[in-house]
């Protein structure tokens, strides 16, 4: 029996493997190893899963690279609108935000959720107050603003534009 | 989409996982990833899951809680669960993606039907495993 383990994703809408260089295959790997190395570091002191699993998807989060928090893509209104979910297997205790757009960490707003509020989700301006009230800090767009996603969305729009449909996206677009 | 599954010292188990959605998602569209039992479950007396992938088809498939179902009724190990749930049942649907698990006893599983997923795993050694495609 293993004593602790502790699998990641980074998600499932992947460059192909032809079009992948070399330097971005290692700068992903490099995030992962990170986001692995902050989960392993609480599982080696005895710290709960719960705290682990917390730890490496804000260093996810916390990396452009990644469609999650500081790389979160763009909608088709050109904003930002963040889900995230955190479930305890001690007692089922759960928390989740959705379409949250400003606020840093949406993983730790959902913690706080489950932890601090007798809700399972709260979505929208709701998340967003909630955040607020528990000390969460808003971000500028420019936090979250990178050129790779703004790119994206305006290929997306175009391609929305001349009668392509969101089912037909390219898997890296249409996978979370 | 981000994710996180563990099991700790004591023997429990927890599931995270954050994104940003699809590209030029309509505005107000939620994915699986914040719906408990869809992209996001956890139970220490079977297993921990994080999906990710075309959230539309892990809503429908409620894949996070079939793997709990298969392990907790069927009695089948994490490794087989994973596996049909997302190479059988939710391609069956058309959907495309994978997740993370890892069960009471510490295994792991990480399938995927898609062309890649960014992935990787620890144990006690230390020893970080990544992958990409």
């Amino acid at each position: 029996m293993q004593t602790f383990a502790l699998a990641i994703h980074g998600g499932a809408g992947t460059v192909p493997a032809a079009s992948l260089t070399p330097e971005a295959a290692a700068a992903y790997r490099r995030g992962l190893e990170d986001a692995l190395r902050a989960g392993h570091a609480v599982l080696c002191g005895g710290g709960s899963a719960l705290d682990a699993v917390t730890a490496a998807v804000c260093a996810l989060e916390d990396d452009p690279l990644f469609n999650a928090g500081r790389g979160a893509v763009f909608n088709l209104a050109g904003r930002h609108e963040m889900d995230a979910a955190v479930m305890d297997g001690r007692d089922r205790a759960a928390g989740a935000v959705a379409a949250l757009c400003d606020i840093r960490n949406p993983v730790r707003v959902a913690r706080r959720v489950m932890e601090a509020s007798p809700h399972v989700l709260l979505a929208g301006e709701g998340a967003r107050a909630f955040a607020l009230e528990q000390g969460f800090a808003a971000e500028p767009e420019a936090y979250f603003h990178t050129e790779r996603r703004w790119q994206a969305l305006q290929e997306e729009r175009a391609r929305l534009h001349d009668g392509g449909s969101a089912a037909d996206a390219p898997a890296e677009r249409r996978h979370g | 989409t981000v994710g996180a599954v563990a099991r700790d010292v004591h023997g429990h188990l927890a599931a995270a996982t954050s994104t940003g959605g699809m590209t030029a998602k309509h505005v107000g569209r939620v994915g699986d990833t914040p719906l408990i039992g869809a992209g996001t479950f956890a139970d220490d007396a079977s297993c921990a899951v994080s999906a990710t992938g075309h959230g539309e088809f892990f809503i429908r498939r409620v894949v996070a809680h079939s793997v709990h179902a298969r392990i907790s009724l069927l009695g089948e190990p994490l490794a087989r669960a994973a596996e049909v749930v997302v190479m059988d049942e939710l391609r069956a649907l058309g959907g495309e993606g994978g997740l993370v698990a890892v069960d009471r006893h510490g295994h792991i599983a990480m399938p995927f039907n898609s062309e890649g997923m960014y992935r990787g795993c620890v144990r006690d050694d230390g020893r970080c495993l990544t992958a990409i495609h």
